[in-house]
Order: structure tokens, then sequence, then C-alpha cells
């Protein structure tokens, strides 16, 4: 996944993400394509939660799923996840589950409730860091403030790390794909890099939901695991979301 | 590009969304959260019965080249349904529904909402 949060010049705040998965899921010889990636794209489905006829939240979401991956609650803040890899895996908080060990939350379940319930982006972020997990995760977090971007790093105990938009220090995005922000990227799965490159060539003043689609149309940001593309407009309330294909030549991560 | 390092171009004039790259609009649902939890997703799922068959039938033949005897996914069928009274609401009600509506049986629904915490490894 490649998931971001930019502040345009003016201050309003965007928040997108390619949604990539199905990695070593069956991978289709004939059509170079993953099996599961393929069968994944006619479930996705944009949903509008709502309580006495009024918008709750909105998310781009898998027909079946009830957990959310990616969502915006207008006018307050927009969410995405993406997977951290860790040997302290969700396998173990699993198997504490099943062993009867049932005092942390399901990863999708946590990223809807607070989508459903917090109240601010200062609420979201509270509980994204600090609430006790089954599994360790990036949440990628933008509220309607200037400033208000982040990248959570979460272990399944606790917040590793956070990483917040720095106008002053000229960090006017926060970025995350599936690795650690302090360490290098797997060379052979460097997304980073490329969709760095093309922010920063996007520059502050040029970044909308048009140019950010064009970095989440690069390739190998755009791969062949790339379900869909979702771009959201906190301020205007606005989820839009694109099933996404990437013809050869492409990376099949 | 197949090889690392990155050397391609970035890409302008993407949007609106069209081409190769491009492979449909998402449609909208509306989930109301006032009616009981099994029943809320069922006009999606009953638009999306077949899809969500295809998926599960592709997470099964794969688990049957993993295990051929057939018994990982005995095993998702007979037992991990026993989870599912452990989870909390209301997720486990719509997990149900779910299930009931697709007629997808409940540890495979149930093993596709947990599939995080199964596959981050």
């Amino acid at each position: 996944c490649t998931s971001l949060v930019a502040e345009d010049s003016t201050g309003k705040l965007y928040h997108a993400r390619n949604l990539d998965f199905g990695l070593f899921l069956g991978w289709d010889i004939k059509n170079k394509s993953w099996a599961v990636t393929e069968q994944l794209r006619p479930l996705v489905a944009n949903v509008d939660f709502q309580k006495n006829n009024k918008t709750v939240f909105k998310a781009t979401s898998f027909a079946g799923y009830v957990g959310m991956l990616t969502g915006i609650k207008p006018g307050m803040f927009t969410l995405t996840m993406n997977e951290r890899f860790s040997l302290d895996g969700g396998y173990i908080g699993l198997l504490e589950w099943i062993l009867g060990r049932r005092d942390g939350v399901w990863m999708s379940f946590l990223t809807r409730s607070v989508l459903e319930n917090a109240t601010s982006y200062d609420d979201a972020k509270n509980q994204l860091s600090k609430t006790k997990m089954l599994a360790p995760a990036y949440f990628i977090l933008g509220g309607n403030k200037s400033g208000q971007g982040c990248i959570i790093t979460r272990s399944r105990l606790s917040s590793v790390d956070i990483w917040e938009i720095d106008l002053k220090k000229g960090r006017w995005y926060v970025l995350e794909t599936n690795y650690d922000r302090w360490k290098d990227p797997l060379f052979l799965d460097d997304r980073r890099t490329p969709a760095m490159k093309c922010m920063n060539e996007t520059t502050q003043a040029k970044i909308s939901l048009e140019t950010i689609y064009d970095v989440l149309s690069t390739k190998p940001v755009l791969n062949k695991l790339t379900t869909y593309t979702t771009l959201m407009d906190v301020s205007e309330g606005k989820l839009e979301a694109y099933i996404r294909d990437c013809p050869d030549p492409c990376m099949p991560w | 590009q197949y090889v690392p390092p990155y050397t391609d171009y970035c890409r302008t004039g993407m949007y609106p969304p069209s081409g190769a790259t491009f492979k449909g609009n998402v449609s909208w649902y509306t989930i109301n959260l006032d009616l009981p939890p099994y029943k809320r997703w069922n006009q999606l799922i009953s638009e999306r019965k077949a899809e969500l068959n295809n998926l599960i039938q592709v997470i099964k033949d794969l688990a049957n080249a993993f295990v051929p005897s057939g018994k990982l996914i005995q095993l998702v069928d007979k037992d991990l349904p026993l989870l599912l009274d452990s989870l909390p609401s209301p997720f486990k009600e719509e997990i149900k529904g779910i299930a009931d509506v697709s007629g997808v049986p409940l540890g495979e629904v149930l093993l596709f909402n947990i599939f995080y915490e199964v596959f981050t490894v």
C-alpha cells in the first residue's frame, strides 16, 4: 500500500491511498496477475454509513469485510491503514485471542470504531496510538486544520513513532508504504522513493486530488497488487475511489 | 519496469481516470447504522454474492494447494466459527448476517474478516 496526507499552500488537506493486497497469494502465470488481487477488485465498494439518515462516515471497503481500511469523517478527519510486517505479528495476537487473552482490538475493527466514534482529529490520533491491538500496523491520519497529518507506527501494544506534517521544517506531506520511516525499504520493494520523488516534483503549490492521482498512478507506486485508489478531501467531505489495473510492464508488487 | 532502482518518470495528466490503469468507478452503498447489525449489509451482499463466492473459492483453492487433504478448510469451516462469539458487537452479528445472505460458510467469511491478523506474518 501507499498512503499519503498532503497540505497545499492554502492549508487545505488531502489524503489518498493505493490499496495493494494479495502478495504471494497465487500468481497467475498466464495473465501475469495475483489471483486474490484479481478477485478483490470486483468486491470494492464505497460505503456511506448513516445514522438518522445522516452520514457518520464514508469508506472504501470490500463487500463482505466489516472492518475499514480507508475512510473519511467529513469535516473532521481522514484515515487509512497500511500493513506493517513484524515478527511480533498478528498471528501472535490471534493465538493469544484463541487462548483467552482478549484485551487487544482487531485492527480493522479499531479503524471502523474510530471512524464511527472519534469526535476530533486529536481523539482519533489518541485512540489509534494507545489502543492495544492484535497486530502491528501503520495508521495514516489526516485532519482538517493546517499541520494535521501524521503516520502512527504501531506495534501490538503501543505507538512506536508518530511522524507529523511540519510546515516549519518544509514537511508539507507525510507518506507511508509498508516500511518504518527510519529504515530503508527493501530494495526490491521501494515504492517510497518514487512516490516521494513525484510528490517533490509536484510541489506544494500544485498539490491537489488530481496531481495526487498522478503520483499514485506512477509505477511502481501503482503495481500488480493495487486494487483501488481512493482520494479524499476532508473539508469538502469528498471521497472518490477508482478500481485500478497495472498492465505490463508493471512490477508484481 | 521490472528491476529496481526506480528510473521511471512521474505520470501527469492521469486525472480524470481513464485508459489502461483505470478499471472502473466504485459503486456507492448506504449502510444504515440504525438497522440491527445482522441486516445492515443485506443489500450490498445480495448484489455482490457471486463476487464474494469467487474470492472465497480462490482462497480455498490456495489453501487446498498447501494442504491437499482439505483439512485446513475443514478447520476453517468447523472450528473457526467457534471464535465468532468472542468477537465484539456489532461485528459478530454483521459477519453472521453476511454469511447467511451470501451463502458462504460462516468460518470462511470470518477468515476473510480477520485476514490481516492471520497474514501479517
